[in-house]
């Protein structure tokens, strides 16, 4: 019931110098794309400062302010509709037994 | 990993936990698994 994904910058969306983080991350599969977006959005915005309070922080933030793609062959990325929960896109885009790689660019 | 950061986040009244590691040794369960 545990999904475990590396998280990068869109390589071909995000220049190095905006993101250049990979982010390993567990979460439950149940969770859908919206809430890695959120989720994203969150943690950028407290390692940027901006928003002060983690409780601040979560006044500001939106699933919208992040696509999320992955990748399905070389060179072509998919994005990923904001309702998937993280257990079918493993099903339907993964399917392999490592962690989940997804990317993200801001929308 | 030492250091884990443990995030909730709620949309629509479904809560999720989000666990992120700085690195990914000893994180992944199935990596480990190779």
């Amino acid at each position: 019931s545990e999904i475990e994904l590396i998280f990068c910058p869109h390589p071909l969306l995000v220049s190095s110098q905006q993101y250049s983080q990979t982010r390993y991350v567990k979460t439950t599969a149940k969770a859908t794309v919206d809430h890695l977006s959120k989720y994203l959005a969150l943690r950028v915005a407290l390692e940027e400062g901006s928003s002060g309070t983690p409780e601040g922080a979560l006044r500001h933030v939106s699933e919208k302010q992040f696509t999320i793609y992955i990748s399905t062959a070389a060179g072509q990325f998919t994005t990923l509709n904001g309702s998937l929960t993280l257990e079918l896109v493993n099903q339907k885009f993964w399917k392999l037994c490592k962690p989940l790689e997804l990317f993200y660019a801001p929308t | 990993p030492e250091e884990v950061i443990v995030t909730d986040i709620t949309i629509n009244s479904l809560t999720v936990t989000f666990r992120e590691a700085l690195v990914a040794r000893g994180f992944f369960r199935s990596w480990e698994m190779e």
